[in-house]
């Protein structure tokens, strides 16, 4: 179902890479199961299925998480109430 | 300050983009507060290009990674006019910078402020509200996962490595929360935003969060 929804052609890839594929979304979804276990109101975050479910953590962090920050001063304006 | 403030709703956003598989969030940040505040300034909506920033702010790494205060300190210091996204498009791939010039019309950044907001959040709604969509670097390692709703819990403020856009916030529910523009398309998450509980400096957002003036 993933594959078909997210046109995944692993085939190309070889065996192995299928394998891996699949090692990485049950990965995926034991971490949706205990991030979905603090979720105990309607509004709060869902967590499940999504394009980067057969990705490792690693490969994730390695494609899409590449920003860096540097420091910045902490603000030190007047206070605001509501 | 409004229990409930959205810059999308005075139509100042552009719609959700697509960094696909390029580590280009930080361009898309800066691109993404530009816009807006020119647009604020009363000028047109215009998307602008987020390849141009990607492919010229020498000091950032182009598809391999880069710093918002980077781009923002590059566009301030070179005066370099961003043009719109029509004119330089979008191709996921870092590439040789195409210059204009000068005479060619654009949208140069004339300043920046960049703060740490961690502890003051109600400051930050303050500065939202004033200096409008702020460019923040987050910790998004648990938005793989993410599908939607309100960030409470899980999101560590440890290691800041994704460039994002604030554009509004909500404390008018049973949970306060930012209302922030992702770079993943809008088939991700609330139709391309998530939505973070404010308090608490979840997900690091407010640990260096950027403002730009046109």
């Amino acid at each position: 179902s993933f594959r078909a929804h997210f046109r995944r052609a692993y085939e190309a890839e070889g065996e192995e890479s299928n394998r891996r594929r699949r090692l990485h979304f049950q990965d995926a979804t034991k971490r949706h199961a205990y991030l979905n276990s603090f979720s105990t109101l309607p509004q709060s975050a869902k967590y499940g299925v999504n394009r980067f479910s057969d990705l490792s953590q690693h490969e994730f962090r390695e494609l899409y998480l590449r920003a860096s920050a540097d420091t910045a001063p902490p603000f030190s304006g007047l206070k605001t109430q509501r | 300050l409004p229990g409930k403030f959205d810059w999308r709703d005075k139509a100042v956003v552009a719609t959700v983009q697509n960094q696909e598989a390029c580590g280009s969030c930080w361009a898309f940040s800066v691109v993404g507060a530009t816009q807006s505040v020119r647009a604020i300034g009363g000028w047109r909506l215009q998307q602008l290009s987020v390849q141009q920033v990607l492919d010229c702010s020498f000091r950032n790494n182009g598809c391999s990674g880069g710093s918002t205060f980077q781009a923002l300190s590059w566009l301030k210091q070179t005066g370099v006019k961003l043009v719109p996204q029509s004119e330089y498009p979008y191709k996921a791939k870092t590439g040789i910078c195409h210059f204009f010039p000068q005479s060619h019309g654009g949208v140069a950044v004339r300043n920046f402020t960049s703060h740490d907001f961690s502890g003051q959040e109600e400051a930050m709604m303050s500065h939202l509200v004033e200096r409008g969509p702020l460019a923040v670097i987050v910790d998004a390692v648990s938005w793989q996962d993410y599908l939607g709703g309100i960030i409470q819990h899980h999101c560590s403020s440890k290691w800041a490595n994704h460039a994002v856009l604030v554009v509004g916030y909500d404390t008018v529910g049973d949970i306060p929360y930012w209302i922030v523009q992702n770079s993943w398309g809008a088939s991700w998450g609330n139709e391309g935003y998530v939505y973070i509980k404010i308090g608490g400096n979840l997900c690091g957002i407010a640990d260096s969060v950027a403002a730009v003036i046109v």
